[in-house]
């Protein structure tokens, strides 16, 4: 399980002054195998609470426990190695590598976990197949559409059969019927075990997950189980 | 108007061969003051459609005509000229300069129109407190969040009060109440005599739109009028 207890979020200006708080005191705990929405304004602290959840950036107080262990006795690497074995994220910018094809980017979390370059296209290809970008794999991202990119995105997170994948508006940028086929995607990975915890300003697709945590000004305004489907 | 006849879109390869098709024959007549949503399939050719309309790449084939005038007959800096004076562009990657403030990033359309650098700054301090930004103005890109970044594109867009609003989907990183707040700008704007084409994956903004137009496989698939609302 992931526990958030008081947690604070603040972005400061270089001269040390707080520019701005982004999380104000956010408590949550989300276990294994859930499927959580996470919704809310724009600006209320979203992306910001799943970079932290992705052990992608620390909380600036509070307490932020990963099984049962406080981050902040886990050095910068250990923090790295947990992320590299666990989570699959997301962006809501994909920052996809512009110089390599969208085969080599899907398959960089592989190049990190040491898996060899025939195993590791093989795996990213199939991913890509998944996402319906099959016949785009040599593509760059700057020759994809947008939504193209969002979907090489969301292959590479998925690549490592992460144990948690954190999305950020993982659909934002597709049409009806591909947003489908990505969240049927997701439904599949979730049956099988996987933790799915999404960004999304799509009432929809907050009514598809199984409980539904609402920001506003960087607090929790809601955390709610949704009725089953 | 803009007047599109069997216009045609091929991205080549560096070796000369056609690498992808985007868009394949398409007949489209847009007037001054319409509303057209563009609509269809994440890779169809939406984005690549709305980028010649913007004035902002030329056709492979076929022939594009703004106010009757093919602009194969304009070189570059007419091309150039003709959009800065009439067009304001919204891209899918907001494409905001990393290393200056949402400020002077929308401010730099005034710029290219030689406004002096206070009248710059006053309208584009207006135009972000419009879109909600009056506290973040001094923020660059990365300090803010994505549906914010979003948001200064679309106010670079209006600050030039254009008469043609290209919008690649304005709303997709935004919660439902800060995109309605946008879409009435728009309408606002809209019954001001301002052009307005989006680009749109979400049906309930395509039926706000006077007429849909949707693109499959980069070809015209449906266009039709919207029922008077
Ligand atoms: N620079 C490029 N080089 C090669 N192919 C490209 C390039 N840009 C786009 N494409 C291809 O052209 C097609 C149309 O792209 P376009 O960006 O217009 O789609 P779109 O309808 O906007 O999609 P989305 O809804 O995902 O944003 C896509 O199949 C894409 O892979
Ligand atoms: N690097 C930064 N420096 C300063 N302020 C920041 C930084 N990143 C984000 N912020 C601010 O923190 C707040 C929360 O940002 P966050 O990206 O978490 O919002 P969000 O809920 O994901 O919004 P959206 O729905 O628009 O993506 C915003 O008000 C934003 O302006
Ligand atoms: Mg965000
Ligand atoms: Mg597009």
């Amino acid at each position: 399980a992931c526990e958030l207890r008081a947690v604070s979020k603040v972005y400061y200006k270089p001269d040390g002054s707080v520019m701005v708080e982004a999380l104000k005191g956010v408590d949550l705990v989300i276990r294994r195998g859930e499927y959580v929405a996470i919704m809310g304004p724009s600006g209320s602290g979203k992306s910001t609470l799943l970079t932290l959840l992705g052990c992608l950036d620390r909380p600036t107080g509070g307490q932020f426990l990963v099984g049962g262990r406080d981050v902040r006795a886990m050095s910068d690497e250990e923090l790295s190695v947990f992320r590299g074995r666990t989570i699959g994220f997301v962006f809501q910018s994909f920052n996809l590598i512009a110089q390599h094809s969208i085969l080599e980017n899907v398959g960089v979390p592989l190049f990190y976990q040491n898996v060899p370059p025939a195993d590791r296209h093989r795996r990213a290809a199939e991913m890509l197949d998944l996402v319906g970008l099959g016949d785009r794999v040599h593509h760059r991202p700057m020759e994809l559409s947008g939504g193209q990119q969002q979907r090489a995105a969301i292959a590479r997170a998925l690549v490592t059969n992460p144990l948690i994948l954190l999305a950020d508006e993982p659909t934002g940028n597709l049409d009806s019927a591909t947003g489908q086929s990505i969240l049927a995607l997701f439904d599949r990975l979730h049956e099988q075990g996987m933790t799915v915890i999404m960004v999304t300003h799509d009432p929809a697709i907050g009514d598809r997950a199984r409980r539904v945590v609402r920001l506003r000004d960087g607090l929790v305004e809601v955390d709610r189980m949704n009725p089953p489907r």
